[in-house]
C-alpha cells in the first residue's frame, strides 16, 4: 500500500537542495554568500537607500566558517522578523516589482544549511529606526516554522536601520572564493552607486561609488501588463476584486488600460463592458484570456523598472576591459505572463580584450535584475541567443575567436529564472526574442564601426 | 513599507513554472506527456505490476490538446485521490525508496499547466480494485488545495486496478514530438518488460515486452545509510524515536549498522550506548553527525535499488545502435546524504555508429531512476565527467571525433535533480566520483579490445 504524505516547503527544499544552489561543498559556500548579499542590496537600493554593504567571512575551529553580512537598508519590522529568517515561502517581494529575490527562500536556504552543517543558530538583528530586534533562530523543516532559541531588544540610540545576520557553516570557501569575487567584480558594474566592503581570511575586497555617482530611481509597484495573463490570474483578480465590478473598471487594472482601451477592447472581445466581472462565465473568461494575447495593447511602461542604463554599462566594461569600442543597446519594454521586462545588451570590441580561444562557447557577463550569474552560462537563453539565434558571419563577427566581450541584463519584475539558485534565466520566448533583437542590433552597430575603421585604414594607406 | 505575504506551494511553482519544465509552450508539452507517464509506470514497476501504458494525444477545436494516459498501475485510494492530483506536495513517494516520482509536485504542474491555459478541469478514474472513483477536478492555486468539480463512482465488474487521466491543454506539440519519441525510443532501453502504445495527431509509436523478458525485481524501501546524515535528519529521527531509546539501538535504525557496528560506533564517538538519544545535547548530536562523515561503515546495500543490469543496457544499445562493441560497468553501491545510489555506464563502440562530428560535447544518453533525460545535457554532472574528469588520450579515445555512444544510469533512493523538472542532475561531489570510476573502467575495458583488435589485424597482414 502507498504511504500518502503532506511535505512541508521547508522539508522539500531541505531534501532538495540542489535546486537552490547548494550541489556541493563549493557551490553552497558561494550560495550562502549570495543569498545574503543580495538580501541587504535589495534592502537598499528598492527603498531609495545607497547602499553599505559589510561582509566579513572567517575561519572558526575545525571547518566552520562564519559570515557577518550587515547592511543599511531598510530592516525588518519585528512582528514579522522570525517569520522572514524562519518560514519559507514567506517575503515581501511577492508584488509586481523589480527586486532581486522573488521566491521567499533564499535566506531560509542559507540558514538552513548552516543549520544542517553546524547545528548552530542564526543570529539576526534588523531595526526600522525604533528599537533592535536581536534573535536567535533555527528552522524547524517538518512544520516550516521558525523556532526563536533567543530573542531580546537592545537600545538604538542612534536610530539606526538596517540588518546584520550572523551565520555559521561549513563550506568549500577556498572553491568558491574565485567565482566570490568573480561576482563582486561584476557588481561593481551593475552597482557603481554603493559601498562593499568584503572581507575573508584571504584578504580584502573594496569598493565604493564616484563622488558624483547618481543613486538610479527605485523600481516602482506596477499593475500587470495584460500581454500573456492567463485563466488563472484572471480568476484570481476577479476573485479579489469588489462586488458589482464591471467589466470595463476590472480591464483598467492592468497595466496602460485606459478608459478607451477598456471599452474597445471589450467590444473586441464581443462582451458588454458593464457585465459584473463576478458573474462571468468560463467561457467568457477564457475569451479574455485568449484576447490578453491576441489584441494589440500599447506595450509596458518601463518606469516601474530599474536598468542600469547605458552610461554605467560603459563605464563598467571600460573600467574592467579597456576595450577600444563598446556598444550598447537597450530595448523597449515588453511583457511575458503580464510581468513588464527590458533586455539591455552590450558588445566590447578590441582593446585590451584578449581574442577569444576558439573553445569558449563565447564570453558572457550576465546579470538578472542586477544579480551578476556565473554558474550554468551554456544553458543560460542569452548564451542560446549567441549561439544559436544571431548569425555572426552576416556581421563578419567570430564571437569565439574575436576580442569580443558580451553583456545582457534581464531587467524585470520578474526574472524567470530556471533554478531556484538563480543560476541562469529560462529560455521563455518572449526573453529570447528580445535579447536576439538587442545582439543584432549591437551587432550591426559594431560592423559599421569595424568597416569604417578598416576603410580609414585602407584610405591612410594609400 | 514592505508588504509580507505567505506563499502556497501551489502559487509558487504557478508563479515559477519554467523551473518544473513549463519554459515555453513547446518545453511544456514534452513535460507534461513525461510528467504522467512517470506517474503510470511508477504506480505498475514499483509494486512489481508488468506496465501497461496507452498514451493518446489529439488535437481539439482551436488549439487544445488533449492528452488520455491511461495505465493497470496499483490505482490511488478514493480517500488520497482529490489531493494526489490537486495539492502540492502531496504524495506517496517521499520515502527512501528507488521512484521516478520524488517531489509530489509533477502530476499537479501538468494538471495546473491545462488549467491555465484551457481552464478546463482535469478527468481521472483511479481503481485499486474496488469501485473506480471519478473525478472532475481544478487546483485552488492561493489555498494549494484541489476543487472537486464533480465526482461519481462507477462499477468495476473487472476489478480493475489502475488509472487514467484526461487532461486538455494548449501547448506545442508540433516542436516537441520529436523529444517525445527520443523519450519513447529511449524508454525501450529501460523498460524492456512493459508495452507502451502511444499515439498523436502525426502517428503510432508502439513496444512491447519480448515473451522471454523478465520483470525485474521491484526496489524495496531502505533505511537511510548513515554517510552523510546531517544533523537536522539526525534530529528529526530522534525526534521520531520512542522515548527511551538508547544510543545503540537509534544507531541500529540505520542501514548496515548492526549490534556490532552500533556498539564500536559509539565507542569511536566517546559516548555510552546506553544514553537515551532524546537526552542527548547539542555536542553530542554533532559529534554523531561529524562520526558519520568520518568512520569506515559498511557500504550501503544495494538490494533495495533496481537498476537496468548489463544484460538490459546491451540489448537496449545493440537494438538501437548495432555496435561493434559495448563495454559495461556497474559500481558497487554508494551513498550521499543517507540516499543509497548505484551507478551504471556504459561505452558502445564503432559498428553502424557514425564518428562524432567533432562539434558535439559527447554523445550521451542520460537516465535516472529510469527515467530519459533529453533536455541541458551540458549541465549534467554526467556530461562533465565525460568532458572535465577523464583523460580520454590515456585509452586512446576521443568522444568529440569517434563513433561512441556513452550511457549513464543514476540509480538511487533520492536521485539529486539540479531541477524541478528534472531535467539534469546535480553535480554532487559523491555521485560524480562514482561516474568518474565507472567510466574510467569503460575506457580502460575499451582500449583493451581495440588494442587487441589492432594486434590482430597487424598479425593478419603478416
Ligand atoms: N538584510 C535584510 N534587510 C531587510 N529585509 C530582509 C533582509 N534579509 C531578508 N529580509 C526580508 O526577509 C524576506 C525573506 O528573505 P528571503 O531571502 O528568504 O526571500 P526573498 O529575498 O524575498 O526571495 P529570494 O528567495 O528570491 O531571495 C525578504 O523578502 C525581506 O523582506
Ligand atoms: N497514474 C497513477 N497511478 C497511481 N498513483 C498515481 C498516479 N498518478 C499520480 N499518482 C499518485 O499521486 C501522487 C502525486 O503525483 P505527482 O506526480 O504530483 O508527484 P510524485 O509522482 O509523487 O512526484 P514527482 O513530482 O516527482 O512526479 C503520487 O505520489 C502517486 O501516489
Ligand atoms: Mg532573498
Ligand atoms: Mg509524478
Amino acid at each position: 500500500a502507498s504511504k500518502f504524505k503532506q511535505l512541508s516547503p521547508a522539508e522539500f527544499f531541505y531534501n532538495n537542495r540542489s535546486m537552490a544552489g547548494f550541489d556541493n561543498a563549493s557551490r553552497a559556500a558561494y550560495t550562502v554568500v549570495r543569498e545574503l548579499i543580495e538580501n541587504s542590496l535589495d534592502a537598499c537600493d528598492v527603498y531609495g537607500i545607497p547602499p553599505v554593504l559589510y561582509i566579513s567571512i572567517k575561519t572558526l575551529l575545525g571547518d566552520d566558517m562564519e559570515i557577518l553580512v550587515a547592511d543599511n537598508g531598510i530592516g525588518v519590522p519585528r512582528r514579522h522578523m522570525a517569520d522572514a529568517f524562519g518560514r519559507v515561502f514567506f517575503g515581501s517581494k511577492y508584488y509586481v516589482k523589480q527586486n532581486r529575490g522573488t521566491f521567499g527562500l533564499g535566506g531560509k536556504m542559507a540558514i538552513l544549511y548552516g543549520q544542517l552543517t553546524t547545528g548552530e543558530p542564526v543570529d539576526v538583528r534588523t531595526s526600522v529606526g525604533k528599537d533592535i530586534a536581536h534573535m536567535l533562530l533555527n528552522i524547524d523543516v517538518s512544520e516550516n516554522e521558525p523556532v526563536i532559541v533567543r530573542r531580546e531588544d537592545e537600545r538604538n540610540p542612534g536610530s539606526f536601520h538596517g540588518t546584520s545576520i550572523r551565520l555559521r557553516f561549513k563550506g568549500d570557501m577556498v572553491s568558491a572564493r574565485s567565482r566570490i569575487l568573480k561576482y563582486l567584480r561584476m557588481s561593481r558594474i551593475a552597482l557603481p552607486y554603493s559601498t562593499i566592503v568584503y572581507s575573508d581570511p584571504e584578504g580584502f575586497f573594496f569598493f565604493a561609488p564616484a563622488l558624483t555617482e547618481q543613486q538610479p530611481k527605485p523600481p516602482k509597484e506596477a499593475p500587470p501588463h495584460p500581454y500573456g495573463v492567463d485563466i488563472v490570474k484572471i480568476k484570481e483578480m476577479i476573485e479579489s476584486s469588489k462586488r458589482g465590478t464591471p467589466l470595463n473598471k476590472f480591464l483598467m487594472k492592468f497595466s496602460r488600460v485606459g478608459v478607451d482601451t477598456s471599452q474597445k477592447f471589450a467590444e473586441y472581445l464581443g462582451l458588454d463592458p458593464s457585465l459584473q466581472v463576478k458573474r462571468l462565465g468560463e467561457p467568457e473568461i477564457k475569451r479574455i484570456a485568449e484576447g490578453f494575447r491576441s489584441y494589440r495593447f500599447l506595450p509596458p511602461d518601463g518606469s516601474s523598472l530599474s536598468p542600469l542604463g547605458p552610461e554605467t554599462i560603459r563605464t563598467g566594461l571600460q573600467a574592467e576591459y579597456s576595450p577600444e569600442y563598446i556598444v550598447v543597446e537597450t530595448r523597449p519594454p515588453s511583457a511575458y505572463e503580464g510581468f513588464a521586462f527590458v533586455i539591455e545588451a552590450a558588445i566590447a570590441y578590441g582593446g585590451s580584450i584578449p581574442p577569444a580561444t576558439g573553445q569558449d562557447e563565447a564570453r558572457l557577463l550576465r546579470f538578472a535584475n542586477k544579480i551578476p550569474l556565473i554558474y550554468d552560462s551554456s544553458n543560460d537563453v542569452a548564451m542560446k541567443v549567441i549561439l544559436e539565434d544571431v548569425d555572426w558571419r552576416n556581421y563578419s563577427l567570430d564571437p569565439k575567436n574575436d576580442p569580443l566581450i558580451f553583456l545582457t541584463h534581464v531587467v524585470a519584475s520578474k526574472v524567470p529564472f530556471k533554478t531556484a539558485g538563480k543560476e541562469y534565466v529560462a529560455d521563455r520566448e518572449e526573453v529570447r526574442r528580445e535579447i536576439r533583437l538587442a545582439f543584432r542590433e549591437c551587432a550591426r552597430q559594431l560592423k559599421v564601426y569595424l568597416s569604417r575603421k578598416t576603410y580609414q585604414l585602407h584610405e591612410h594607406q594609400r
